[in-house]
């Protein structure tokens, strides 16, 4: 495609495609998107995230990101829709306007882009980074267990062999020491949203704990209401609570970290389906779940934009 | 590159908290080499698994011998793989 109208929403794209489109957005809206790269993975690719933003300095922010687990394909491509979404809205969806008139947003389409990659050339099936384990044959860390977030604890497995393998340290994964430092260093980051899939859940921390967040009564009125506003388009049915009584247990999960250095509206996304199809999720669903999930980021969004803290 | 020839992805719906920790074990028996696609919450809410072709008849012997219900979700993953390989590169094809 020559410009981000005539890119294919509506089907999987490679990694070199995507940072294409990145590129491609940037050019054609340089008075509100810019590219940040905020480190590299291990195998040397950029972590690329797309700023929109209206001007200001160090504005209250929203940060989203897609894609951490590199097998959860509708994830990125509706991590590209929602880019597209932002630039075209804006002007005219007036929600979405006093946001960006107000606050960034910062975007992280691929946040595992080696895993990304070797889900396109080696294994349909790769989750976690591809950094080797010295005295493993196993490769790879859960960049969702790697978090300074009751790291280490149940719900994360100490094998490298496993999916759900922490890592040697917390923040041991460049992919996730990326956004550590860049969060940390912006300091004015109001919500986080990291989304996966599947199974169709919105979810608030804690995971490696019971004890609940201090917020947990407003963080659970806000997901009750994002979640009506996403089901209202297509009717999808979803659960929402905290990590350990929607899911299971979870350490050193993104979601703790971020609410623990203080981001307040912290959320993460099970996008769909429930199962017929788990991470093969048809490209003709990527549309309907990138629009559904878009009314709920916006529930979000516009939330923490009226509520400043 | 790797293929997935054969492997199934398993539905298992817990009837009780004995059949959830029964499930829960499974994350830690190696042997069977599974994928957890979807992990256990509470009863009656499902569990998806991945599990190769080598070790799929043992792996049906060890729920039937709990008397723990799955079904089948995906009968061979490579052959959806293998179609949305197809997809997209007829997609690609047609985008030129």
């Amino acid at each position: 495609p020559r410009n981000t109208d005539s890119f294919d929403y509506a089907r999987y794209h490679p990694i070199n495609e995507i940072y294409s489109f990145q590129d491609m957005l940037v050019a054609e809206n340089p008075n509100m998107v810019s590219k940040l790269v905020i480190g590299q993975s291990y195998e040397g690719r950029p972590l690329n995230v797309l700023k929109f933003s209206t001007g200001g300095t160090n504005r209250p922010a929203i940060w989203i990101d897609t894609g951490i687990h590199s097998r959860e394909w509708v994830t990125q491509a509706s991590g590209i829709w929602f880019a597209k979404k932002i630039v075209k809205d804006y002007g005219s969806d007036p929600a979405l306007t006093a946001i960006l008139d107000n606050m960034d947003i910062f975007l992280e389409i691929v946040t595992n882009p080696d895993g990304y990659y070797f889900t396109h050339t080696s294994n349909r099936m790769w989750r976690k980074t591809r950094k080797p384990n010295p005295g493993s044959s196993c490769i790879g860390v859960d960049p969702n267990r790697n978090w300074d977030a009751g790291f280490g604890g149940p719900g994360a497995s100490s094998s490298p062999c496993s999916e759900t393998y922490r890592g040697p340290r917390a923040h041991s994964e460049p992919e996730v020491k990326a956004i550590v430092d860049f969060v940390k260093s912006h300091g004015n980051i109001k919500a986080f949203i990291s989304i996966h899939s599947y199974s169709q859940m919105l979810l608030y921390p804690y995971g490696y704990t019971t004890t609940p967040v201090k917020d947990q009564a407003e963080l659970h009125q806000l997901a009750q209401k994002a979640i009506s506003d996403l089901t209202s388009l297509y009717g999808t049915r979803y659960k929402y609570g905290s990590i350990i009584n929607t899911i299971y247990q979870a350490s050193g999960g993104t979601i703790d970290w971020t609410y623990n250095q203080g981001v307040k509206y912290s959320y993460t996304f099970e996008l769909r389906d429930t199962g017929l199809y788990g991470f093969l999720l048809p490209a003709n669903q990527i549309i309907p779940t990138a629009q559904e999930t878009w009314l709920a980021l916006m529930a979000i969004m516009d939330h923490t934009h009226k509520n400043p803290y | 590159k790797d293929t997935f020839e054969g492997h199934q992805v398993l539905r298992i719906v817990p009837k009780n908290d004995v059949q959830l920790s029964l499930i829960k074990e499974l994350e830690k028996m190696i042997e069977f080499e599974l994928d957890i696609w979807m992990g256990v919450t509470d009863a009656f809410s499902p569990v998806d698994i991945r599990v190769p072709s080598h070790t799929l008849h043992s792996f049906k012997s060890y729920l039937e011998n709990f008397n723990i219900n799955y079904s089948t979700m995906i009968e061979n993953l490579q052959e959806m793989l293998d179609r949305e390989q197809e997809e997209m590169d007829s997609a690609a094809r047609v985008g030129q």
